[in-house]
């Protein structure tokens, strides 16, 4: 499933940690129209995981696309993803080119 | 000039 960009990469993240930990800039209707990765704090998730990398662009997390969201929404995706109990990873497609 | 220039910066948001 997902996009099919030969240049994009699915990473599963732990919640390993209780933050995930990534800052994110970017979203529809901006100059960024998809989520990019700025920061990636020492000690979250994200950083435990070590394959996230700040440039990340994230297309779909757990499936669901955000080309189209604006960045409040794309937060708000992922920051829901994050507390679902239910799952204790998130999947991020990403690729690193714009 | 492109039109995607004219598009505002993003906000950054920590998550």
């Amino acid at each position: 499933p997902g996009l099919l960009e030969p240049t994009s990469c699915l990473i599963r993240v732990s919640k390993s940690a209780p933050t995930l930990g990534i800052a994110i800039e970017g979203g529809a209707n901006t100059r960024q129209p998809l989520p990019r990765i700025v920061t990636i704090q020492r000690g979250g998730s994200a950083h435990n995981c070590g394959k996230l990398k700040v440039g990340h662009v994230i297309l779909e997390v757990n499936g669901t696309g955000l080309r189209g969201k604006e960045h409040r929404e794309a937060a708000r995706i992922i920051a829901e993803a994050f507390k679902l109990k239910e799952k204790d990873y998130i999947d991020f497609l990403v690729t690193e080119f714009n | 000039r492109e039109k995607r220039l004219t598009l505002p910066p993003s906000e950054i948001t920590l998550l």
